[in-house]
């Protein structure tokens, strides 16, 4: 089970269809301030099923989608596609898909579509399927920028819901 | 839930034990449960000892020690349930040089280990030396992120590149 | 109290709307109290736009652009009133390396016109290269902080010494 | 006026008598994490008369004494020296003096002692000194570890007692 691409369109900074190939190993992501590498972060996380707008530094939903430039309309829509491999069948209930493609589409003012293999499905089984995979929109496994800063700040109540995340 | 809880926290400890110590390069930590009476309620407590100190709690470390101990955290809740991708945000910001190299070392062998995918964002040189491979996100256009692969030399110019 | 508030705060927005445009490289901002009529029980809001982009409040910039707009906070503040030493412990971590430059050229602005003498720790490479002088903190016996004179080449290979 | 010495013995780390020259310009203190370079920033803001041990990463101002290692043993006393220039006079009241030397000692479970140029002084005396020169421990040309990630996440109303400094 691999993740293997991502694309992004209308996402945040993204309004160009953007690809990105996963690859076994360390990819690096490098630019400049502001030039969009936490929005890749975050397009991931809301393809995972991410239903909080404040998790994703945004007031709403809405504000997910581009929001246009001097030199650029804005965008009525946004979309994120993970790729999975599931070669090894390691996915029970996917069992005869080789590839899985996650989509999570928004429309201005109009929610949240989810399909699997343009087939459509809930939030819930999307957060499902990757929850199996022991992965998810606020796992352990993605740290976001500053996060490391707030659990060296946070109360020990605070500091045993990481273990519940291993239980 | 109790019991499950309290497995969890035995099996996180042994993993924050040994990665500590990796990380550090020496010394000792333990997870400290405050009332192990009440799991479900209790907080949780970081002791460490990095290498020629004495144990003390998480909030008397520096600053780059205190982050590195929760690195170790990270990674020991990780551990018990490894995910086919790990993403960190500029994780290696307080780090010195020696502690990032002992940092990656730790990815790298994850990454063989269970075969997980890393994604990384940094700007520190040495983290973006260690990567197989590099891509660049620009704003060419302004408010416009666009995606390009670029090599080591390029990449450290980019970081530069308005 | 509240004239003085009101003189301080018209006097603060004014180095920081220079202030922003300089660390930058260019954009604009501007310093917004919530409730101009009880500005002594008000909140201060940064509204920020950096070049090429739509104005918009603080907290929806990245997390290096939101740095280097309280970094132009706190310098607007401290030019209404220099003082002869100015600390600065691990600021520059979250910045690439131009926004590192910019602001090095600030701090040595004001280092010329208000013979401010500065104190800055740093992991930075950038920022260690453009010091006028400095000084390794070791702990060659463990434990025992002691402070030698370096160069940069030393100073860099400090950085990974235990 | 300009402040030109630092002398520090047996505050946190600093067991052995360290001199920092602070000379013009920018002065750059490098090494490895834990070394004791936060410590050298805390043993200024001390000497300036903070009497909050929370603001110095301590639980009480006893902390603040060399606790020992496994070769060394602990100290019962610390002491912080800033000695400052005044050869342009601008330090009005102490107008005779060339150069100043303010000193802040603790003694184990005996509180702290203050002296400027050797004659005991009150803690009053020394934060209106410092506050004279448009610096002190809680003053923002003081920039501590993990500060400005604070003034981000901190609350409007929070931000701004920062201009309360300007006033
Ligand atoms: N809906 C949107 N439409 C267009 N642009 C957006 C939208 N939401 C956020 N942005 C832009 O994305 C930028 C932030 O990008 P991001 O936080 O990913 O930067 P970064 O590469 O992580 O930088 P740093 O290195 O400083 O952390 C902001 O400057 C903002 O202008
Ligand atoms: N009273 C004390 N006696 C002895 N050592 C102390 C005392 N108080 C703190 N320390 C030691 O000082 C160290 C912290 O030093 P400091 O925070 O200055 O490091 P730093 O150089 O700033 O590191 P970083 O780069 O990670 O921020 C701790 O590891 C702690 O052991
Ligand atoms: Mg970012
Ligand atoms: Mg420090």
């Amino acid at each position: 089970m691999k993740f293997t691409k991502l694309k992004i369109t209308g996402f945040k900074s993204f309004v160009d269809t953007t690809l990105l190939d996963i690859k076994q190993g360390l990819t690096g992501l490098v630019g400049p301030n502001g030039c969009g590498k936490s929005n890749i972060v975050e397009a991931i996380k809301w393809n995972m099923g991410e239903a909080g707008p404040s998790r994703l530094r945004a007031g709403e939903m809405n504000d997910l989608i581009f929001a246009g430039t001097k030199g650029r309309a804005s965008r009525n829509s946004a979309e994120v596609i993970l790729t999975i491999e599931n070669i090894d069948n390691s996915l029970q209930s996917y069992e005869n898909n080789v590839e899985l493609e996650v989509s999570r589409k928004i429309e201005k003012d109009g929610g949240s579509t989810y399909t699997i293999n343009n087939r459509e499905v809930r939030q819930r089984d999307v957060q499902i399927l990757f929850a199996d995979l022991a992965i998810g929109s606020r796992s352990n496994a993605i740290v976001d920028q500053g996060q490391v800063g707030q659990i060296i700040n946070s109360k020990p109540q605070e500091r045993r819901k990481i273990l519940e995340e291993a239980a | 839930a109790k019991i499950r809880l309290m497995e969890a926290y035995t099996n996180v400890n042994t993993n924050f034990k040994m990665l500590f110590t990796e990380l550090f390069g020496g010394g000792e930590a333990y997870l400290a449960l405050t009332d192990s009476e009440n799991p479900l309620d209790s907080g949780l407590e970081l002791m460490a000892s990095p290498p020629g100190k004495k144990l003390q709690q998480m909030s008397l470390l520096s600053g780059g020690e205190q982050a590195l101990t929760a690195m170790a955290l990270i990674f020991s809740v990780f551990l018990s349930k490894p995910s086919p991708i790990c993403i960190l945000d500029e994780v290696d910001a307080p780090l010195d040089e020696s502690n990032v190299d002992r940092f990656l070392d730790l990815i790298e062998s994850i990454s063989e280990k269970s075969k997980t995918r890393f994604l990384i964002v940094s700007h520190n040189r040495l983290t973006m030396a260690r990567m197989h491979r590099l891509y660049g996100v620009t704003m060419q256009e302004p408010g416009v992120s666009q995606l390009v692969s670029v090599s080591l030399k390029e990449a450290v110019k980019f970081d530069n590149v308005e």
